[in-house]
């Protein structure tokens, strides 16, 4: 990397969106403008604010040709795509992008306007090229998979040189916790199926099972999707292989793992009234094609077919599944069942006789030795990030002495 | 039928040197007249870009360099002044 110093001499910056290119909609544009500069706030002391009248540090404008008084001139299509100026007064942060060329979001045909912005608002900050080509501020524009977090070891070390890292805040406990598989008060905060996984989210942390194979892998959600965040509130599988994670008012879509571009998006675009601030939990059925969200004592429920809310709902939760009276953490279907999650306990949901079948601790899926106890007494072993229960190889070895045993009482006879 | 191999290396070096006034710095011009005296110039900033993005150093437009000139990119210069 390179960098010129001192960069900007305070931390809280402001920037304003001069014009808008005809190629994407406004919201999209403010979108992507937001998104590249908290790439760099997130890693430095750095600071954002948006205005709309009047001189800011960054002025952002899509120009074509000789443009002003800016002493560099775009090229028409393709060739340069844009350029910024480093930390200063007059041009100095302000950012340029050449209109003549296709902006985009999507990752279709075009340029991506969050990494060419991203990649010039290093500039703006402070950083000259790199010459290392995983990094953003490497010259030359490349297509990079929406899922992959744009920023570079390099870039890092680059933007942190001239502004440190983070502040450092006090440390929260609860991003500290590592919860336990066995714990007998092991809450959820979302359960979602994925093809034939079921993945349990809390905090920062997920488990995965798998409907054929005994193991259960602990991992850091990061690990799978950089840019989600932690404390999730509700999850579920749409019948489009698809999967929703939902987080106060915002929602992303997942494929597989990739998150797809354009995400979040608020919760109301699903139609949710505006007073609506979060989701608890969330279910689709995959016989009617219909999903559930519940919220507090209420549910609504959406046609995945007609994407759209169903008349005559929210309906009182207990209303629509009778026995499930209070609020929902996580829920997830399986074998026909729904499974409904509250506190540290399960509820087997019979969703054509419309009862509980049984009630259960939420842990039964990790296999976890009964009685259960805080102690966490079954044996663990942690490699590579993961935590894999073994107690199906004990259950394995009991079943062999068995035999053992039989074979000799057979021998005796 | 062959491509005009002249006309094409015109043409690269058109690019080049359109490529090499914008990124790095120094005016070079094009006329044919003072096309000798710039092009010990020309071979150093060649150099210097074919360094920069990790390239074999060799002061020639080779299809690498011409690749990596032709990719779409940022316009600010490699080097700071």
């Amino acid at each position: 990397y390179g960098y010129t110093l001192p960069g900007w001499r305070k931390r809280k910056l402001t920037y304003r969106i001069m014009n808008y290119t005809p190629d994407m909609p406004q919201a999209d544009v403010d979108q992507a403008i937001q998104k590249a500069l908290q790439l760099w706030s997130k890693v430095t002391p750095l600071m954002f604010t948006k205005i709309y009248k009047g001189v800011a540090d960054i002025m952002i404008a899509f120009r074509t040709r000789v443009h002003g008084w800016c002493p560099r001139h775009f090229d028409g299509p393709l060739g340069v795509l844009g350029h910024a100026f480093p930390p200063g007064r007059g041009l100095g942060g302000d950012t340029h992008f050449d209109e003549d060329e296709n902006w985009t979001t999507k990752n279709t045909t075009g340029f991506n306007l969050f990494l060419v912005a991203a990649h010039e608002f290093g500039h703006s900050l402070g950083l000259s090229h790199s010459n290392d080509e995983r990094a953003l501020m490497f010259p030359n524009y490349v297509t990079l998979d929406p899922s992959k977090y744009p920023l570079s070891q390099d870039d890092i070390n680059g933007i942190q040189s001239i502004y440190g890292g983070l502040p450092t805040a006090p440390v929260k406990t609860k991003g500290t916790n590592i919860p336990h598989a066995c714990d007998p008060n092991l809450t959820f905060d979302a359960i979602t199926t994925l093809r034939r996984e079921v993945m349990f989210f809390k905090g920062r942390h997920l488990w995965r099972i798998y409907y054929d194979i005994a193991d259960v892998e602990f991992e850091l959600i990061a690990s799978f999707w950089p840019s989600l965040p932690a404390d999730l509130q509700a999850a579920y599988e749409n019948p489009k292989d698809t999967i929703l994670v939902f987080k106060d008012e915002n929602f992303w879509m997942i494929r597989g793992y990739a998150v797809l571009p354009d995400y979040p998006k608020s919760i109301h675009t699903l139609g949710f009234p505006r007073h609506v601030k979060k989701i608890d939990a969330a279910i689709c059925d995959r016989n009617t094609r219909k999903t559930y969200f519940f919220v507090g004592i209420w549910c609504w429920r959406y046609d995945e077919t007609t994407q759209a809310m169903d008349s005559g709902y929210p309906q009182r939760v207990v209303k629509q599944f009778p026995g499930i009276g209070l609020h929902v953490d996580a829920a997830f279907q399986h074998k026909g069942f729904f499974y409904f999650f509250r506190g540290s306990r399960q509820f087997e949901y019979d969703i054509k006789a419309k009862k509980i079948n049984r009630v259960l601790r939420t842990n039964t899926w990790f296999k976890c030795k009964e009685p259960l106890n805080s102690s966490f007494d079954i044996k663990e072993k942690v490699h590579s990030g993961g935590v894999e229960i073994l107690y199906h190889e004990s259950l394995i070895l009991f079943m062999f002495s068995i035999l053992y045993l039989l074979k000799k009482l057979h021998s005796y006879q | 039928f062959p491509a005009d191999q002249k006309v094409e290396n015109e043409e690269n070096m058109q690019l080049a040197q359109a490529y090499l006034n914008q990124f790095y710095s120094t005016e070079i011009e094009g006329s044919h007249l003072i096309q000798s005296k710039n092009r010990s110039l020309i071979d150093g900033k060649i150099q210097e870009m074919q360094a920069f993005f990790g390239l074999t150093v060799t002061g020639k437009l080779d299809s690498n360099t011409l690749e990596i000139m032709k990719t779409p990119r940022c316009g600010v210069p490699d080097v700071g002044q």
